[in-house]
């Protein structure tokens, strides 16, 4: 029996809408810690995790863990029937192939029922060690987005290099090349329109723009956030989910033949 | 020229 009860529904809509064209079809595990979901895009070139933790639920019922094969697509089609103030129940069975949305008017007095098929998925779950990064980035998710399209009409890829100096995007296309740089910016009045950047080592990496621009469709989530970097490592762009846990995304880099 | 990696090369399977 799972039973999982979200006041601010939205949260799951806006969830849906920043992952469903990276990742076609994923499992969602739920388990005591909470609801969750790792997936690869069908490149295996980048790679989601999703937490949304028990405590950030209004009520959590899972008797065991479950995983439920969904695709992301149908479930966001389903969830764009809630209306932006409803509260949002995940219902589901053992032994059956489907999952209900309950979505209830804040008013109560309009309850609907989706019911949703399931289906099998076969993913590979990888281990994500704990690590040290050279270079941490926090920044308005808003400048991010709005570095990721610009830098996406000239160029391909992007090169971001932290230094000193502060978190240098460039990237180079046919038409031309640019060059943003963004400086520490420390904002007393409101922290969530700071760069904030802890530098271990200077770092600089080459990354597919298009994977950036597809993040950033997490931008409503978080007014913030974290760009994590090392030269051996697959990038990571977090996005926090308030109180309830975050969206992680990462990707490989391109490196030079 | 760069090459893309996969996550795969970074990340072991479970």
């Amino acid at each position: 029996m799972l039973e999982l009860r979200l006041i601010q529904g939205s949260l799951l809509k806006k969830v849906l809408e920043a992952i469903k064209d990276l990742v076609t079809e994923a499992n969602f595990d739920c388990s005591a810690t909470g609801f969750s979901l790792q997936a690869m895009d069908s490149s295996h070139v980048a790679l989601v995790a999703l937490l949304l933790r028990s405590e950030g639920f209004d009520h959590y019922r899972c008797d065991r863990n479950l995983s439920m094969g969904i695709n992301l697509n149908n479930m966001s089609k389903m969830l764009r029937c809630a209306g932006p103030e409803d509260i949002i129940t995940i219902k589901g069975d053992d032994g059956t192939d489907t999952v209900t949305f309950m979505f209830e008017s804040q008013k109560q007095d309009k309850i609907s029922d989706f019911e949703m098929k399931l289906m099998d998925i076969d993913s590979e779950h990888l281990g994500i060690p704990d690590a040290e990064y050279q270079a941490i980035v926090r920044m308005p998710s808003a400048e991010f987005a709005r570095i990721c399209k610009d830098l996406g009409s000239i160029g391909d890829t992007v090169v971001i290099s932290v230094t000193k100096e502060g978190v240098k995007f460039f990237t180079r296309g046919d038409v031309g090349s640019a060059n943003i740089v963004c400086r520490q910016n420390t904002s007393v009045d409101k922290p969530e329109d700071s760069t904030v950047i802890e530098m271990n080592e200077p770092v600089s990496l080459t990354f597919a723009l298009r994977y950036m621009n597809s993040f950033t469709k997490a931008t409503t989530l978080s007014e913030v956030v974290t760009i994590s970097l090392s030269s051996e490592l697959p990038v990571v762009v977090e996005y926090k989910i308030a109180e309830m846990g975050y969206i992680r995304f990462y990707l490989a880099p391109k490196i030079e033949d | 020229d760069t090459r893309q990696f996969e996550i795969k090369t970074y990340f072991s399977k479970k």
